[in-house]
């Protein structure tokens, strides 16, 4: 098996004092009986993990707004799996066919709470996306509801009756290139044959590495990879 | 991974 991220949250909740090494021994031995229900070819994804500290740091000279071309390049794997994260994460409902081309406004602005990074010797303040912004302008008149973000709690972004969570991240800025990978829980409605007041939670895995360029007439600008990933949950 | 998608994104100053 692939597993990455393999996460158990075991209650204890008799309401008892129970001391460190008793909780860690029933949590190993609960933990292990889980594990024996794990069917083959998925792993146990603990949905009620909580949202990552924290943003992604961009450079400072990115700050303010730039138009972004997108293009789906590739598709590998379950076309549906592919295509139900491509959507949540802001692909709206536009055909999900590779070589189409996207363009939308997006923006960097600062952070709710100053963050620095080294650039030539010195601590530079860096910038983060304006992730509301972004998913808004993306999904244009097709959205499906309020987008809202708060930068003070910058791992989760409401779409709708939607939310996606960042549940955890890396992410890395350098005079090389900057960019970060983000494990992104997204809820929303079931939907479909399940329908009704039915929640269900998807994995998705989001990496996006950027480099500065020059265009052909010499302006700057910057280009990026993105890779999703989707998981079995 | 069940599935994946890549994309290229080229940023320019409007």
């Amino acid at each position: 098996w692939e597993v990455e991220r393999l996460v158990f949250r075991v209650p204890l909740d008799d309401g008892a004092p129970v001391p460190d090494a008793v909780t860690r021994r029933q949590s190993c031995s609960t933990a292990i009986a889980a594990l024996a229900w794990v069917p083959h070819c998925a792993f146990a994804f603990d949905v009620s993990v909580g949202a990552a500290t924290g943003d992604v740091l961009y450079p400072a000279s990115l700050v303010g707004e730039w138009r972004c071309e997108r293009v789906l390049t590739a598709v590998e794997g379950d076309q549906t799996a592919a295509e139900g994260a491509w959507r949540a994460l802001g692909g709206g409902t536009t055909p999900f066919v590779a070589g189409r081309a996207e363009t939308y406004e997006t923006r960097f602005v600062a952070p709710a709470a100053a963050a620095t990074y080294r650039f030539e010797g010195r601590d530079v303040a860096g910038v983060v996306l304006d992730r509301a912004f972004e998913l808004g302008k993306r999904r244009g008149a097709g959205g499906r509801g309020a987008v809202s973000w708060d930068p003070r709690a910058p791992s989760i972004l409401r779409d709708g009756d939607a939310t996606l969570t960042v549940v955890s991240r890396t992410s890395e800025i350098s005079e090389a290139g900057f960019g970060f990978d983000e494990l992104v829980r997204v809820d929303a409605a079931a939907g479909g044959l399940i329908g009704g007041a039915a929640r269900v939670s998807r994995l998705v895995r989001c990496k996006r590495r950027f480099r500065r360029a020059f265009a052909k007439d010499g302006r700057r600008v910057v280009e990026g990879l993105e890779i999703v990933k989707t998981y079995r949950v | 991974p069940t599935s994946s998608a890549k994309s290229t994104l080229r940023f320019e100053r409007p």
